[in-house]
């Protein structure tokens, strides 16, 4: 009967290449790990396929045309309508609430702040190798440890780092695929195409001297760029390990529900496009998934471990049974009410249109009833 | 009830064709706006002129669109909107 934790896990940029979606060839057993325990939205969708203004919409549960926050220069509750955040709508029910890294995209479209103190009870942390976020590094070598200073900071309980280039061995390039549409599709209309600027702006990129806006990349060089992408998933990949690790540890994993999205996905080669910033699937579709302990999956034993430390690297790793999956198409909009009523908080209503003068309400649909699961409801130890 | 099988995404432009800024426009460059809605078997995008000061997307000023079907086009590489032209689709899945 005691409040759940809530451990809201957002990556930056992932698509859903992982085990755990049916990827053959990434190396994903600790989310996949997670996944066998959760449920799992096959067909989650972003509202905005660029970092602020899908954290934004999903943070706050309205779409962009109610945040005004199409691209990285305003604050919303200045620019559209003093909106309740997740985390806000937590703190106001007694949670405490902390945010290390980018939960909020940083700078005004969070009011330089994260949105402290609106929503978080203490300040937000952020690892001093955060500032290397955009240094100047080559495209395909986005993981060189050469390049970061500090490789680990340590704060209590908390691991941050840069992706080590040892990752990319799990990829050794002549396994590499490539994109199975990396063609500018006849039909596109041209509005439609995203010119990724920011990617051939990449010291080595632009040494390919491509032409603009529709030049292809060399093959080579896009097996290089699809090895690094890889990579750096196995290693995000063994950060959320130790971090899942670490609820055993601490004895949280039978009171913490986990969540685990990204904020929009990412085009490797597909319609000729890299990056994000288009309305295509491989943009805007998103891993999604809610661990709910005694919900999704048994409550863990005493001394049980549910989520111990796989090594991607281990070469015999074994197939993670899949969890529970869902279909359905879904909106990441939807995280708001369906953490609130996962936590047993009031879901909050639906919003009258327009809401710029409401505070407090939501655009997307609760997921909660995906939760209600027949065989589970009638099986008297979960029942128990 | 088809709404509850919807997912909807939108991409701002600022113009028709791609520029140095068609990847991250900011607000007050935007002309354009790209609405999707997707269903378990298409995804139906059209970029409408879009007014900036006012937020107001104008959906009778179309400037292009995108129709894909799941089915046949999972990767959505075959525009079929203009073969869908004259056929609009039900009013009530319209964003």
């Amino acid at each position: 009967t005691a409040p759940l934790n809530v451990l809201l896990i957002i990556v930056d940029d992932l698509r859903p290449s992982l085990g755990c979606y049916g990827d053959k060839l990434v190396r994903s057993p600790n989310i996949d790990q997670l996944a066998s325990h959760s449920l799992l939205f096959q067909n989650a969708f972003a509202q905005q396929a660029v970092c602020a203004p899908s954290r934004v919409s999903f943070l706050t549960g309205r779409r962009p045309d109610t945040t005004r926050l199409y691209d990285f220069h305003s604050y919303w509750r200045v620019h559209a309508g003093n909106f309740s955040t997740i985390p806000q709508y937590f703190k106001e029910n007694g949670y405490v609430t902390m945010s290390v890294g980018k939960v909020f995209h940083p700078g005004i479209s969070s009011n330089y702040s994260d949105d402290s103190p609106y929503s978080w009870s203490i300040p937000p942390y952020h690892p001093s190798s955060e500032k290397y976020e955009n240094a100047k590094v080559r495209m395909r070598d986005p993981a060189s440890p050469s390049l970061v200073p500090l490789l680990k900071e340590r704060q209590p309980g908390v691991f941050v780092c840069f992706s080590p280039k040892e990752f990319q061995k799990l990829y050794p390039l002549e396994n590499m695929t490539l994109a199975p549409d990396p063609q500018v599709p006849a039909g596109l209309p041209s509005v439609a195409y995203n010119p990724w600027m920011d990617i051939r702006q990449r010291e080595d990129v632009q040494a390919l001297n491509l032409s603009v806006p529709y030049g292809p990349i060399p093959v080579d060089f896009q097996r290089k760029i699809r090895q690094s992408y890889f990579a750096s998933v196995s290693y995000l990949d063994t950060q959320v390990g130790h971090l899942l690790s670490a609820l055993d540890d601490f004895q949280l994993a039978n009171s913490t529900i986990v969540a685990f999205v990204s904020d929009h996905g990412w085009a490797l080669g597909e319609h000729g496009e890299w990056a994000k910033y288009s309305n295509f699937d491989v943009t805007t579709r998103v891993p999604l998934m809610f661990y709910v302990p005694g919900k999704t999956a048994p409550l863990p034993e005493a001394g049980e471990k549910l989520f111990p430390y796989i090594d991607p690297f281990d070469s015999v790793l074994e197939l993670t049974e899949p969890g529970r999956q869902v279909t359905d198409l879904v909106e990441l909009l939807s995280l708001s009410p369906t953490l609130s009523g996962l936590a047993g908080l009031q879901v909050p209503p639906r919003c009258p249109i327009p809401s710029f003068h409401v505070e407090r309400c939501r655009e997307g649909q609760s997921l909660v009833k995906h939760f209600r699961f027949q065989d589970l409801e009638e099986d008297p130890y979960f029942r128990g | 009830n088809p709404r509850e099988s919807i997912a909807y995404s939108q991409y701002p432009r600022p113009a028709d064709s791609p520029q140095w800024n068609s990847d991250k426009p900011s607000l007050k460059d935007i002309k354009v706006m790209g609405y999707s809605i997707r269903t378990i078997d298409y995804r139906y995008t059209v970029w409408v002129g879009f007014n900036p000061h006012d937020f107001l997307a104008n959906f009778s000023d179309v400037h292009a669109g995108e129709l894909y079907f799941v089915g046949s086009d999972p990767l959505q590489d075959h525009n079929m909107y203009n073969d869908s032209q004259g056929r609009d689709l039900p009013r009530s899945l319209m964003p």
